[in-house]
């Protein structure tokens, strides 16, 4: 129970984990609080792990290892003189290397089991991803990856089928059906102007991507920014600033390791003092926790941003530095959250001109009335196809109804492809908790040439999430749920029936109901023979068209989401540019509430090709006309004078 | 060098394969693969004997032989992943 300090010789040195200006990861306080990972498993999917360097060796697990290069058990990386391969052998020491051994510094995680996959030192393909994300799941807790597709702002490439499968059954089926943790390094390609989100496994909701700081709290040179940037470490590349202190390749020990590979396994070492102060966390709840707790207080950037539920966050630092502390502390009393929702929206499926900017608003109810209802947001995808003839050229952003505007993609120079996009998923954190209903608005901008061109074929919106605000400290909620409000439980202790002056709210009983919930009062009879029924107070969701509400038709609104405006007579939201409603016949009850004028304008913009085109088909025509006939009067003109010449050998002409 | 967007085939295969390791280490030999392991569920990692370790077209004689098997539902000749360390 008492603490006492790593007796590390560097450990001194590890700025980054302790200091006293407290720009730091704030790991000591985790530590004080008695988590130091054991019990946990964590595997770097690298170029293997020095298993015998001193600093590793205690807390090396042969069987979170494995050679899928070679195809053996030993994970040992190829020694070559330029030491190409001490990747893995330093992002381990970062998670877990042993405190108390007089030996460099310490992992974050200084007792958890460490192992290495290694699987890049050789030809990478699609199974050999696959086979090192799903290595071992039953035992590995957390999976650090520190790769990716190259860095160089003008590849797009993501997951193929086998890793893309892994993925899946790694958060349904790992760690017993919790779901394995995936945290990855983000990407290097800043210089080159790349954008994470080009980037399918960064991109991807199944990975904690993570972003970079310097010592100072800046933008590292090669820092690339996104919106799938979930948070950030430190591990610097500024000059004059100090590195990463870890163990290196051939028994040794460095201060000088920096990069996006820096960061990622310091993430997964705080990670992993999370779950070993819960070990019931599944892979949602850390992003949930993540996003709960980090810190954006000393990273300096001009792209804050105050998202709709009042969290800062950024597109280079995602919600800022992880705190170790505060997310082990949350950790310890935190209730699962509810199942993850998936509302799948298509909103454009017919070709649309991109010309130099294209806008498209709608108005969606996130699958309210279905059992896919999302209320509560995590990950919002816009899967996109699109052809353009200069892909790097394109800038796209996503706006949730709150507000929030995610760069889904920067303009990227060197990016010359003109590929476009086929069905790529760009991905977002920031609307994280926000109530997804309401307007959404895809904004498709030229950033470079004047003469580029191509058409939208297909943009589905893809909302992730749960129905309710569910999940949190298990003290929490109390906002929700009223201790001693249900009057009647099912079988499965779920409350059906509240005390009088409260109202059902989902699972609990609440006195007033939340944003865009109606207080209603529900019959039913509670036994089939009798007459006399019993009134049920419980909160029941707005119409999609309402921000808050009396009831739950649309014309019982109280105030509009943005873009829209509360018509005083009718209680109804009307679209400020509304041109066309489909009817929510068919129970979808999904309002598609009209183009915004950018379409219009795009589409007007779009059209003058065609009236050029009318028009000098028509200035063509009458050249033609006017030529034709100019020739025809001027032949019979000849026609006249030879037919007067009849002396022999005259030439007959026609026109 | 492959130009950019070029494959390039390895000479490795992941199978889906029905009936178990042991179905997967007779096949493999049979067709003179090497098992490289268990991927995830039924899908197995293979990588062959003579096939060369890099080309530009794939190898479609042995990619045949190895679908013809009824116990194999999916194969795939694996092409390479360009990834860096960070």
């Amino acid at each position: 129970d008492i603490y006492s300090e790593p007796a590390d010789p560097k450990f001194a040195q590890q700025w980054y984990l302790y200091n006293s200006n407290h720009r730091d990861l704030n790991v000591k306080e985790a530590w004080k609080q008695g988590v130091t990972g054991k019990g946990v498993v964590v595997s770097i999917l690298d170029d293997g792990i020095e298993m015998n360097h001193p600093d590793l060796e205690r807390n090396y697990d042969p069987d979170a290892s494995y050679d899928v290069n070679d195809g053996d058990p030993d994970p040992q990386p190829r020694y070559t003189q330029l030491n190409d391969n001490r990747h893995g052998t330093r992002c381990a020491g970062e998670v877990a290397a042993v405190a108390n051994n007089d030996i460099c510094g310490v992992g974050v995680a200084y007792n958890a089991k460490i192992g290495g996959v290694r699987m890049l030192d050789g030809e990478v393909t699609d199974a050999v991803e696959a086979q090192s994300l799903s290595l071992n799941p039953q035992h590995i807790d957390i999976y650090s990856a520190s790769w990716g597709p190259e860095d160089d702002g003008k590849t797009v490439d993501g997951p193929a089928k086998l890793a893309k499968d892994a993925f899946l059954r790694g958060v349904t089926e790992g760690r017993g059906g919790l779901g394995s943790i995936f945290v990855w390094a983000s990407g290097n390609g800043g210089r080159e102007k790349d954008s994470c989100n080009c980037d399918g496994y960064t991109n991807s909701i199944y990975t904690l991507s993570i972003s970079s700081s310097t010592q100072y709290g800046n933008v590292p040179w090669y820092s690339e920014a996104c919106s799938s940037t979930l948070a950030t470490t430190y591990s610097s590349g500024g000059l004059n600033e100090k590195q990463i202190i870890t163990t290196d390749l051939r028994q040794k020990c460095t201060d000088s390791h920096t990069g996006t590979s820096a960061s990622a396994p310091l993430a997964a070492g705080i990670i992993a003092l999370a779950l070993e102060a819960n070990k019931n966390l599944t892979w949602r709840d850390m992003q949930h926790l993540v996003v709960r707790t980090s810190n954006p207080a000393h990273l300096t950037t001009d792209d804050w941003r105050t998202n709709g539920v009042g969290r800062k966050v950024s597109h280079s630092y995602g919600y800022g530095l992880l705190d170790a502390a505060a997310i082990v502390a949350l950790a310890k009393n935190w209730t699962n959250v509810g199942p993850q929702q998936k509302c799948v929206l298509s909103l454009v499926s017919e070709p649309k001109n991109i010309g130099s900017h294209l806008v498209i608003s709608k108005n969606v109810d996130s699958c309210a009335g279905k059992p896919n209802f999302v209320s509560s947001l995590e990950h919002a995808q816009a899967q996109l196809t699109l052809s353009y003839n200069r892909r790097g050229n394109l800038a796209i952003y996503l706006i949730s109804p709150q507000g929030t505007r995610s760069t889904l993609l920067a303009g990227r120079p060197h990016d010359y492809s003109s590929e476009g996009f086929n069905d790529w998923a760009f991905m977002t954190t920031h609307s994280w908790d926000e109530d997804p209903r309401g307007e959404w608005t895809l904004e498709i901008e030229n950033k470079a040439g004047l003469s580029d061109f191509g058409t939208l074929t297909q943009f589905t919106l893809i909302l992730y999430g749960t129905a309710s605000s569910s999940g949190g400290p298990s003290t929490a909620d109390s906002s929700q749920t009223t201790d001693g409000s249900c009057k009647t439980y099912d079988l499965n202790q779920i409350c059906t029936e509240c005390n009088p002056g409260f109202y059902l709210f989902q699972k609990g009983c609440v006195q007033e109901c939340p944003t865009g919930y109606a207080p209603v009062t529900t019959s039913s009879n509670p036994f089939d023979n009798k007459v006399n029924s019993v009134l049920h107070p419980i909160c029941l969701s707005c119409h999609s068209l309402c921000l808050t509400c009396s009831g739950t038709g649309p014309q019982d609104c109280l105030s509009c989401p943005p873009h829209s405006h509360l018509d005083p007579v009718s209680n109804t939201c009307l679209h400020q540019n509304q041109i066309q409603r489909e009817s929510p016949d068919g129970g979808l009850d999904q309002q598609v509430t009209g183009v915004l004028s950018g379409i219009l304008r795009s589409q007007h913009s779009s059209s003058l090709p065609a009236v050029m085109a009318v028009l000098s088909c028509a200035f063509i025509m009458a050249t033609f006309v006017g030529v034709f006939g100019l020739l025809q009067w001027r032949s019979r003109g000849l026609n006249k004078l030879y037919s007067t010449d009849t002396r022999p050998g005259s030439i007959m002409r026609s026109g | 060098t492959p130009s950019l967007g070029q494959k390039v085939y390895t000479n490795t295969w992941a199978v889906h394969i029905t009936g178990g390791e042991e179905e997967a280490n007779r096949l493999a030999r049979k067709h003179d693969f090497i098992n490289h392991g268990n991927i995830f569920g039924d899908y197995y990692h293979f990588r062959h004997r003579r096939v060369v370790k890099r080309s530009l077209s794939e190898h479609r004689g042995t990619h045949i032989r190895l679908h013809r098997e009824p116990q194999v539902s999916w194969a795939e000749q694996q092409v390479v992943k360009r990834r860096k360390k960070r």
